[in-house]
């Protein structure tokens, strides 16, 4: 799975997935990716495109629960994200996800070995990632 | 004036002991392509939908991703891709799921939110309706890779031999 959020000058904010699915998944099977809520989420505080394990991402609503946390709760948006991908990780979910705030603030937590990741902004710095580190 | 992009190239990443220097190279010149081709869009001043989708194209475009080009197999051994977009201050949205034949899905997905009245279309239907649209189509041989094919194998034989589900992250998300 691969995906993108955005914040541009003008303060609005994008997700995008896409996937292939898991490697060897029943025909027919559909992941978390084109749920909107599980996989891939964008409203007016915050924007959200998810990988792993895409049953778990379905049964949390895990993009609709981060997205909530923050605007109703108040939560900030690296806190919520955390949180959600380090619950999924205790229930048998793994995965992680990239987030975006209204601010342009970004999160990129994931639960297992590793996430192949980036983040550029204004500076026009490319980083990249892999493992934690 | 402050803009940014986030993206993900997938969980499954190779166990560490078996990434060569190279090929981690490779998957971060993967990465920061995605990268630039989404800041551009930022940086002239266009809108966060067009950033990632410029982004996600470029990791469909690149065989070392899940998606699209690099896209996994069924246990039927055929190509079932899913995409969604989203834009946070409308909530507009397009989705496809269980397609194969768009070059990449991603547009698709826009597709359906920007020429439908839909959210989410799948299967056939949504085929016949990138066709009419326009989308861009490759055929079947576009979309293999020996490597997807080979962890296919791997894992279909692995599932003969055990029903216990001991995979890592790296083959259950390719």
């Amino acid at each position: 799975t691969v995906g993108a959020v955005a914040r541009d000058a003008a303060g609005k904010l994008a997700a995008a997935t896409s996937t292939g699915g898991m490697t060897g998944k029943a025909p027919g099977r559909v992941g978390d990716t084109a749920v909107l809520g599980a996989g891939t989420w964008a409203d007016e505080n915050c924007a959200i495109s998810a990988t792993g394990h895409g049953e778990f991402f379905m049964r949390y609503a895990a993009a609709h629960d981060i997205a909530s946390r923050v605007r109703i709760g108040g939560e900030s948006l690296a806190t919520a994200a955390e949180q959600v991908v380090a619950a999924l990780g205790a229930l048998g979910g793994s995965g992680g996800l990239i987030a975006v705030d209204a601010a342009g603030e970004v999160a990129l937590p994931f639960n297992g070995s590793g996430m192949y990741r980036g983040l550029i902004g204004v500076d026009g710095v490319a980083l990249t990632g892999i493992y934690r580190e | 004036m402050r803009y940014s992009l986030a993206i993900h190239g997938g969980a499954g990443v190779r166990r560490r002991e078996a990434m060569t220097a190279e090929a981690a190279a490779e998957f971060r010149a993967g990465l920061r392509t995605a990268l630039l081709a989404g800041y551009r869009v930022l940086q002239s001043g266009g809108p966060a939908l067009d950033a990632v989708t410029a982004a996600v194209m470029a990791l469909e475009d690149d065989p070392q991703f899940n998606a699209a080009r690099g896209a996994v197999y069924t246990s039927a051994g055929t190509h079932e891709m899913d995409a969604a977009v989203m834009e946070g201050s409308t909530r507009a949205a397009g989705a496809v799921a269980g397609i194969a034949g768009p070059r990449n899905p991603v547009l698709a997905a826009r597709a359906v939110m920007e020429r439908s009245e839909h959210v989410l279309l799948i299967g056939e239907g949504a085929i016949s309706f990138c066709r009419e649209q326009g989308v861009a189509f490759e055929d079947p041989t576009y979309f293999h890779t020996e490597w997807r094919w080979k962890a296919l194998q791997e894992e279909l034989e692995r599932r003969r031999l055990t029903a216990e589900d001991t995979r890592d992250d790296a083959a259950r998300h390719g």
